[in-house]
């Protein structure tokens, strides 16, 4: 463990739990992507299997469990109990064209050919584009609520600050895992288009609208 | 490189 890797999971419990607040408190997930959610669970699900085949630490465990158990409440949120407040008609992101291709993916380039080693390899694929149809709904719709930006900046921390982790585990312990790195960088670099407009719009105080 | 099977991150 290092300071990296605590403050990318800290963002990425503080962006989970952001969300949730935000629609808890709103009564409504206007402007959220149902469908990033659901690639959510499921990278969650795909990945944390080995809570049931191996014990790495009590921290490790309970965050696996808090993001699973987070994941769903928030789908839950979605498609049940403020289903009327979902915008379903601006969250039409083609999923299957993320799932298929990184499904392939993972099944060819992984690093043993075993089922656990491919469902992890899949979610750490699928985690590096499912926020795309977020992106993508607020491209669509032209603005984002400054709650929902703060929660794309956490969850963008998250695996920034990874990067900064991966680099300190190569020099400090002589590990590198060369599928996270690489889909680590590309999950980065979708972000940063919203990063810049984080700064220069929202940490000045004004709202995330797109020009038409 | 990778020890697998063991992926200690989240």
């Amino acid at each position: 463990m290092n300071i990296f890797r605590l403050t990318g999971d800290l963002s990425h419990l503080a962006a989970i739990i952001i969300l949730l607040l935000k629609i808890w408190k709103s009564r409504s997930c206007a402007g959220i992507s149902g469908k990033s959610q659901i690639l959510f669970a499921i990278v969650f699900t795909a990945r944390y299997l080995d809570l049931l085949t191996s014990f790495i630490s009590v921290y490790n465990t309970s965050m696996k469990v808090i993001y699973i158990g987070c994941a769903y409440a928030t789908v839950y949120l979605i498609y049940a109990k403020f289903r009327a407040t979902y915008d379903g008609n601006h969250d039409s992101f083609r999923v299957e064209f993320l799932v298929v291709p990184v499904g392939g993916l993972a099944v060819l380039i992984n690093h043993t050919f075993s089922p656990l080693e491919i469902l992890w390899t899949f979610s750490i694929y699928l985690e590096s584009v499912a926020i795309l149809p977020q992106l993508f709904m607020i491209s669509k719709t032209g603005e984002a609520e400054t709650i929902t930006t703060h929660y794309l900046f956490c969850l963008g921390m998250y695996r920034t600050l990874y990067l900064f982790n991966w680099v300190w585990r190569f020099y400090f312990e002589g590990f590198f895992d060369m599928i996270a790195i690489v889909a680590g960088l590309v999950q980065t670099v979708l972000y940063c288009d919203f990063f810049y407009l984080y700064v220069t719009k929202v940490l000045k105080g004004k709202k995330l609208s797109l020009p038409a | 490189g990778m020890r697998v099977d063991e992926h200690d991150e989240l």
